[in-house]
């Protein structure tokens, strides 16, 4: 009855949280795994084809003339770069030796707002506590950092993020399945004032809606507004790939063209279904955010990981 | 459920629509994700004559201002490395805990065939700059004895390497 | 220590450390 699926929704979210109070972050990390990481005087064009060629999109910061930990690259950096070229496109000898010291001081000038200090906590902590800081910092990844016992020099042990978090639960949390709740009861995800575009709207207009709407992913409509793709933050690694800008002109849809044959697909779902059926997929594919359709097809709404771990957390 | 891959956003249906729409845009190439994997190995190769490389080392270790112990008869081959590693530290520790700065080193030259030869690189502990011993907090247990950070290590390998190759 | 050979002038050193239970391979980037 709706009534026992609401009880169970409730059941299993506590169970969830309880979990989450149970692990600590270094319960997520494999028994072997790698962690790449730049030293911050390395030229941002070569950080990104590092990127690139380990098909990661991130990697935490080593100022080795400090010894410390000095943040996490990640896309926003990128988009920081793009639009301070839009603004200066004759600081291109600027931009091709900017080093990854220099991507504070780009940020400042383009004006973004992304936290400076970038949040961090200790491997032991509960897991929970991991979820808490990445919400209130609107992170999508934070960083594990542990203390070297001799020197007492920071270690970056790892970076978590909401994927690797949310993909844990469904992997250990037998609870999951009890979720059986619709979405359109929960009041979860964001159906208003959704930023779309069309395949001809200018790639660089997409990437300013996503910085002044601090998105990560613009979906892409027709004309009677059926989704047929999504322009993803980190698409725009592969925009500037090999220091070039030259395709800052390209449309949306033909920058798509630059996506790598290996990208696994837009997620969809419909307002009916339930967060186990969402769990089970994450812990298939690599879900970074469902699109939720009508049965035409068309855009009702986006549903982000970070609305998922806010409504198991806080809801 | 009705969670679903959207087909249009599949990378070969957008390329086939696209291309259809504007047979010009099939010069755009993906990304390729076939990357030549990167290939590792143990410190670094030199096919020079034995005692050149040795030179080569000692000649990067005295231009970074490292020392090293007199080689003992039986291990010439092998550099016990002490280095001062003091980065400018922003945030002493708070505790002002003492923080050892002397991190020691084994380099070591080994055989892999006749002409090819390898210089291993192992990280040795620190000491302080007073010769005075690190206070190691009680006995480490298992769990403890490993929280250690690779980067000043990593750091000054690469300082030596580059060293090394810019001196060659 | 591992290494990598050195391209677009910049340099790759790995080693694999135990951390508490489990095994990271550290992977430094650094221009020459």
């Amino acid at each position: 009855s709706p009534e026992q699926i609401r009880r169970d929704q409730r059941i299993g979210l506590e169970a969830i949280r309880e979990f989450l109070q149970s692990k600590t972050s270094f319960d997520v990390l494999p028994v072997s795994y790698r962690v790449i990481v730049f030293e911050t005087s390395l030229l941002v064009k070569r950080a990104l084809n590092i990127l690139l060629q380990n098909s990661i999109v991130s990697a935490p910061l080593w100022n080795s003339k400090t010894s410390r930990f000095a943040g996490l690259l990640t896309s926003n950096d990128f988009i920081n770069v793009i639009q301070y070229y839009s603004q200066n496109p004759d600081q291109f000898q600027f931009i091709d030796n900017l080093t990854l010291n220099g991507l504070r001081d780009v940020e400042k000038a383009v004006g973004t707002t992304t936290s400076l200090e970038t949040v961090s906590i200790h491997p032991f902590k509960p897991l929970y506590d991991a979820c808490v800081k990445m919400i209130q910092s609107s992170a999508r990844r934070i960083p594990l950092i542990d203390e070297d016992e001799d020197t007492h020099r920071e270690i970056v042990v790892s970076v978590l993020t909401e994927y690797r978090i949310l993909k844990f639960v469904s992997m250990n949390c037998k609870e999951t399945k009890i979720l059986l709740q619709p979405l359109h009861e929960l009041n979860i995800g964001t159906m208003t004032n959704i930023s779309a575009a069309k395949l001809e709207t200018p790639v660089m207009e997409v990437i300013d809606l996503m910085i002044q709407k601090s998105i990560s992913s613009v979906p892409i409509v027709d004309d009677q507004d059926k989704l047929i793709n999504v322009y993803e933050a980190v698409d725009v690694l592969t925009l500037i790939k090999g220091g070039l800008y030259t395709d800052l002109t390209l449309s949306v849809g033909e920058a798509l063209l630059k996506r790598s044959d290996d990208f696994e697909g837009v997620y969809t779902c419909t307002l009916n279904d339930s967060l186990f059926a969402i769990s089970e997929t994450i812990r298939k594919a690599r879900v970074h955010r469902l699109f939720i359709v009508d049965d035409e097809g068309k855009l009702l709404g986006v549903l982000t990981l970070s609305d998922i771990l806010k409504y198991i957390l806080f809801s | 459920s009705n969670i679903a891959v959207l087909p249009s956003s599949l990378p070969q249906i957008h390329r086939a629509y696209m291309v259809q729409m504007h047979p010009e845009l099939a010069s755009i190439q993906p990304i390729t994700t076939k990357k030549s994997k990167t290939r590792w190995h143990f410190g670094i190769r030199s096919r020079s004559y034995p005692l050149d490389v040795m030179g080569e080392i000692y000649r990067a270790l005295r231009n970074l201002n490292a020392e090293w112990q007199r080689p003992s008869e039986e291990e010439l081959w092998t550099i016990k490395v002490r280095w001062k590693y003091s980065p400018n530290d922003i945030g002493v520790d708070s505790t002002q805990k003492k923080i050892p700065d002397m991190m020691k080193l084994q380099i070591q030259l080994f055989q892999l065939e006749p002409n090819n030869y390898l210089v291993d690189f192992k990280f040795d502990g620190w000491d302080n700059a007073d010769g005075s011993e690190v206070e190691n907090v009680g006995i480490p247990d298992d769990d403890a004895v490993s929280s250690f950070s690779a980067y000043p290590f990593l750091h000054l390998c690469t300082r030596l390497i580059m060293e090394l190759a810019v001196n060659s | 220590l591992a290494t990598t050979s050195i391209k677009h002038n910049t340099l790759a050193v790995a080693c694999v450390v135990r951390y508490k239970r489990k095994y990271v391979t550290q992977i430094l980037y650094a221009p020459l």
